[in-house]
């Protein structure tokens, strides 16, 4: 485990805990993509299945609980939660992300490591996550206006998606057999995504003005 | 044929 990764699961971990904190103490998810949301619980119920099979540290599990059930828990907050709910900018919502779901699943058929269950299924997640934020990038770009924890959120997502970057880079040059080229090229789109969102985010930092994306 | 290290990333 490198410095690189470390902090980058903990802006992970961080961007969920904002999002939480969000809908806790605002009621409300104005402004964060339920689709996107459906998307990371997917992804983390795909990915996370070697937990039963394959045991790497008491690290690795506790966080991939904390993922799979904090996923889960926005879904549910999101969909049932009678105030919450209320919230929901579903009109501004409508991205299909079923087609997403479709063409990585036929993506990770054709790409992978292995042509067995598991392999397949981690490719699928790899892909599932690099584009999974798009709905909600597509919802904050339609409503213009960006909340201070909904831009933290994301700005959280983007930063640790670039952490990542920087540590496949620190373990191509010190591990012997590091070669994950589906995750890094994965991780590189999925990066990419945020590019334009940043460029915004620091816009809006150093101007000290509220965060707005262009229509 | 080389074993891939498992998959330790989140």
């Amino acid at each position: 485990m490198n410095v690189f990764r470390l902090t980058g699961d903990m802006t992970h971990l961080a961007s969920i805990l904002v999002l939480l904190l969000k809908i806790y103490a605002t009621k409300s998810c104005s402004g964060i993509s339920l689709k996107t949301q459906e998307l990371y619980a997917l992804v983390f119920l795909a990915r996370y299945l070697n937990l039963f099979t394959d045991f790497i540290s008491v690290y690795n599990t506790v966080m991939k609980l904390v993922f799979i059930g904090s996923s889960l828990a926005i879904v549910w907050c999101m969909r049932m939660h009678k105030m919450v709910k209320r919230s929901y900018d579903q009109e501004l919502d409508t991205f299909r992300h079923y087609f997403l779901i479709a063409g990585c699943f036929l993506l990770a058929l054709l790409v992978n490591e292995k042509f067995m269950f598991p392999e397949v299924l981690w490719a699928f997640s790899i892909y599932l996550e690099a584009v999974s934020t798009i709905p909600q990038l597509v919802l904050l770009q339609r409503s213009g206006n960006v909340d201070n924890l909904t831009g933290q959120y994301v700005f959280l997502l983007g930063a640790y998606r670039a952490l990542y970057i920087l540590n496949w880079i620190y373990r191509y040059f010190t591990e012997p057999h590091f070669s994950r080229w589906i995750a890094c090229v994965a991780g590189l789109v999925q990066t990419a995504l945020y590019a334009d969102f940043f460029y915004y985010y620091f816009l809006s930092w150093k101007n000290n003005a509220k965060l707005q994306l262009p229509s | 044929e080389v074993e891939s290290p498992p998959k330790d990333e989140l």
